[in-house]
């Protein structure tokens, strides 16, 4: 099965 | 101070209804240059990146840095106070407690106001990294939708692959399994146009409903850009004319 990945480790404090 | 004034309130109008299913309290931050939000949606699976520029309103003013943190959802019930044609003035002042919204149509000599409340929302300062794109795909706006619209009820998911010669939609499920392929077509008829930028192809998967949750903004632009990067999260953009760019990112689905 395929799970969704989160914007979390894209979206981040830079 | 803040003050800006758009001449065809229609556009904002539109632009909260396409992010008011998918973001709840935003800050919106205001700046001499310009208006901009960026949220998540409650899942942490999609991003709203909203840019507005100054250069689009008929008056803008704004001299200094403000945070409005507002609820998406009651701005949504006060915008429906505007008619289509009205112009729409937002306002508020420094450390206000809420944000001042007029709707005039100079026609109908009608003026509403309302004195939205604003909501304090301590929220990190994340940022979008700068990313390079290997697939750009420019599609019809309601192309895009129609086909998200009719893959959604064949599956939930959907996989989007490029190459240099199509974009390609794939689904599976119970009912059976396909795809629509688009190749590129410069047709001189520029809104039927599908224009693939493929540097090297990518194939990932998605959840459809949030595209189809996207594709609200449909009405902005008549294009709509599918932006991917394997690994990376999918933006889809819509270009707002003369004023900014509406976009949203989607976290890919992984197969375990």
């Amino acid at each position: 099965s395929k799970y969704q990945s989160t914007m979390d480790a894209f979206y981040k404090a830079i | 101070m803040f003050e800006a004034k758009l001449t065809e309130g229609l556009i904002l109008k539109k632009i909260v209804e396409s992010i008011k299913d998918i973001v709840t309290d935003v800050n919106i931050d205001i700046s001499p240059s310009g208006i901009s939000l960026q949220a998540m949606d409650s899942s942490h699976v999609a991003l709203v990146s909203l840019n507005l520029s100054m250069d689009g309103f008929e008056h803008y003013r704004a001299d200094t840095n403000m945070v409005l943190g507002v609820s998406i959802a009651n701005l949504a019930k006060v915008m429906k106070l505007a008619d289509n044609n009205d112009q729409i003035t937002l306002q508020a002042d420094q450390e206000a407690t809420h944000l001042k919204i007029i709707f005039e149509n100079p026609k109908t000599e009608r003026t509403t106001e309302f004195n939205l409340n604003l909501i304090t929302i301590d929220s990190e300062h994340l940022a979008i990294p700068e990313t390079e794109y290997s697939s750009v795909v420019t599609i019809n706006s309601g192309e895009f939708s129609k086909i998200c619209k009719e893959l959604f009820s064949l599956s939930e998911t959907v996989q989007i692959t490029t190459n240099t010669d199509y974009v390609q939609f794939s689904v599976e499920g119970e009912v059976g399994s396909g795809q629509v392929r688009l190749g590129h077509n410069d047709s001189e008829k520029k809104e039927d146009q599908t224009i693939l930028e493929v540097s090297e192809s990518v194939q990932q998967q998605f959840a459809i409903r949030y595209l189809n949750m996207f594709n609200k903004a449909s009405t902005l632009s008549s294009f709509t850009r599918l932006c991917l990067h394997q690994e990376q999260p999918l933006v889809v953009e819509f270009k707002i004319d003369n004023l900014g760019v509406l976009k949203y990112f989607l976290a890919p689905k992984i197969s375990d």
